[in-house]
């Protein structure tokens, strides 16, 4: 059977239901920072072999997504008296370090460049990973810097022509 | 057998991997030549058939197969337990992931490197004949590469790029995504049966007749087209001979020939004691010729003197003669005369080496001229030889004619040319 655990079988549901909370303000940030492992390195072994009770469940319940946008906008707004949230440095430099990594002018500051990437579909992987005490990768590969040495040739000499046009469809 | 798969179980020191990174890293790839996989049934997705869910996961896996020696299989029969890939669709909390989904938008998918994938089934998933929505294939391949052990990489191109970029639906593994994936899994080694480059004359827009030459690679029963100029295979290869070459034995073969001079154009495939001629015309073997010589036909009769089977063949059009090889030795026809010149000769002796004792001897896998590169090479094992050409000399006069340049790896001049699992195959 299709897997379900509630009893009205919600959570298998329509997915049209289920909208996955925009990112909008700093506290959403944070949190996207942290949990990418841009704040600190995610070791993503250990999370796979934690148990499931011990995860903290954060899968909200079906929600209009207009109303999950009312609800991020209306927490963005500033609210009179309180304080606006203090930036951290850790935040910052690690926003910068996004900013970077996603080619998007590098402020520090959560503009609608960086909400754009940050609401990007992605992959849950985190981005900074910790595997077996080392970091696989900081954001950027070594291997892009590497240069190719393969030989080409001409091969007009003979009147022939190598037929094969790129093509990127297979 | 395959020679890579002795250096893949080496404890230390000869893998064809990146060292450093294999000893240093240990657990990051697999170390087994073949992995099973499956599509878990508690895991299938509400938006796509479950035929059209696998044959997208399918296409996932071998794109990963086409560029490291490893081969993937699905098994739907074994106790999940044994089953070293399983996928699945699910919503929120999901099959006992410690990782929860968040709905539609944000996260697609996520997977656990030698472990498992897990995609949101929130999220509007397409096959890639339908253009809208996250298109399964890309995630899939994406995931499939954390599994075998790759990182998030920020680079315009990169199948591993975090977040999804609807632009290119149908991305391919780059030249550094393979290099990447290989620098874990090595690169794809394996003797040929036969390499060669399909001359065929076509007219252009301006109705001028145009020589074009495509080169193929034939190994077991699979071969594959490979493109020069992208140092890479066809998209989509190998396939089976048996689809693309109408007529000809399905697998192993020995040699392929064609004459072309002014007055013949011939192509013939060997195969054991026999040999075949192509009809270019209609892309099949003849039964039967127009000269009324019926195929397949006996080596030693189509070629007096000539007795099969042959280790390889190739035609040189300097000379117009073909050199048939077997063991230490060759054989020279002169197809003008249609009789050979003289007895078998040494290989060693026709074509000596620039270097003491760099040369295959025997035994030899495949001679082929390239038009590409404008040289002859003898392939043997996962090596070949450059045969000295007229601009070799003209670099270097003191380079005896006809000789064999230092033995290269093969993998190192024709990239990524690898096996897929026989279940992959259309």
């Amino acid at each position: 059977e299709k897997l379900f655990h509630h009893r009205d079988h919600s959570d298998i549901a329509s997915s049209s239901q289920r909208w996955a909370r925009p990112i909008l303000e700093q506290t959403a940030a944070e949190q996207y920072l942290s949990k990418y492992g841009w704040t600190e390195q995610i070791n993503w072994t250990k999370i796979q072999h934690q148990k499931v009770e011990n995860i903290e469940d954060d899968y909200r319940a079906p929600k209009d997504l207009l109303q999950l946008i009312r609800e991020a906008s209306s927490d963005s707004k500033p609210r009179q008296p309180q304080a606006v949230p203090t930036r951290s440095v850790v935040y910052i430099e690690a926003l910068k370090q996004f900013q970077k990594a996603n080619g998007i002018p590098v402020t520090g500051e959560l503009d609608t460049a960086t909400k754009g990437a940050m609401n990007k579909p992605r992959c849950g992987v985190p981005d900074k990973v910790l595997s077996e005490g080392t970091l696989m990768y900081n954001g950027t590969s070594d291997i892009a810097n590497q240069t190719s040495d393969f030989h080409r040739t001409t091969a007009d000499n003979n009147g022939g022509t190598n037929v094969t046009v790129s093509s990127n469809s297979r | 057998k395959k020679r890579f798969l002795q250096l893949l179980f080496t404890p230390r020191g000869q893998v064809s991997a990146n060292p450093d990174l294999v000893n240093k890293l240990p657990k990051m790839a697999f170390f087994k030549p073949k992995l099973t996989w499956r599509l878990m049934g508690e895991g299938y997705s509400n938006q796509l058939s479950i035929e059209d869910q696998k044959h997208v996961l399918r296409m996932a896996f071998r794109m990963w197969s086409e560029v490291i020696p490893l081969e993937f299989e699905e098994n739907i029969q074994s106790p999940a337990s044994m089953v070293d890939i399983k996928l699945g669709f699910g919503t929120g909390r999901h099959m006992g992931c410690t990782r929860t989904f968040d709905g539609n938008g944000h996260e697609f998918a996520h997977a656990w490197q030698l472990g498992d994938i897990h995609f949101d089934d929130d999220d509007h998933f397409t096959t890639p004949s339908n253009g809208n929505g996250i298109s399964l294939l890309k995630v899939a391949v994406h995931e499939l590469g954390h599994v075998l052990g790759l990182p998030h990489i920020y680079r315009h191109g990169s199948v591993m790029q975090p977040s999804y970029i609807p632009e290119d639906s149908m991305s391919e593994l780059d030249w550094l995504d393979r290099k990447a994936i290989q620098q874990l899994y090595g690169v794809c080694e394996s003797p040929f049966d036969t390499v060669f480059d399909w001359i065929h004359r076509e007219k252009n827009q301006y109705g001028e007749a145009v020589i074009q030459f495509i080169t193929y690679f034939f190994r077991n029963e699979l071969y594959w087209l490979y493109e020069n100029r992208n140092n890479r295979t066809r998209y989509g290869d190998p396939i089976s001979i048996s689809v693309g070459w109408q007529g000809i034995p399905s697998g192993s073969i020995d040699a392929f020939v064609h004459i072309w001079t002014w007055t013949l154009d011939v192509i013939y495939f060997f195969k054991g004691t026999q040999f075949w001629r192509y009809d270019n015309e209609n892309d099949q073997t003849y039964t039967e010729d127009a000269e009324g010589d019926k195929y397949p036909k006996l080596i030693s009769e189509g070629f007096p003197g000539v007795q099969g089977p042959i280790d390889t063949a190739f035609y040189h059009n300097r000379d117009q003669n073909i050199y048939f090889f077997k063991g230490s030795n060759v054989v020279i026809f002169n197809v003008n005369t249609n009789q050979i010149n003289g007895h078998p000769k040494r290989i060693i002796d026709v074509f000596p080496p620039v270097v003491q004792n760099d040369h295959p001897i025997e035994n030899l896998n495949v001679v082929y001229y390239s038009y590409h590169y404008q040289s002859i090479f003898f392939f043997k094992n996962n090596f070949f030889w450059k045969v000295v050409n007229d601009w070799d000399k003209k670099k270097n006069p003191l380079l005896p004619l006809n000789g064999l340049m230092p033995k290269r790896k093969i993998s190192d001049q024709w990239f990524d040319i690898c096996d897929v699992h026989y279940s992959m195959l259309d």
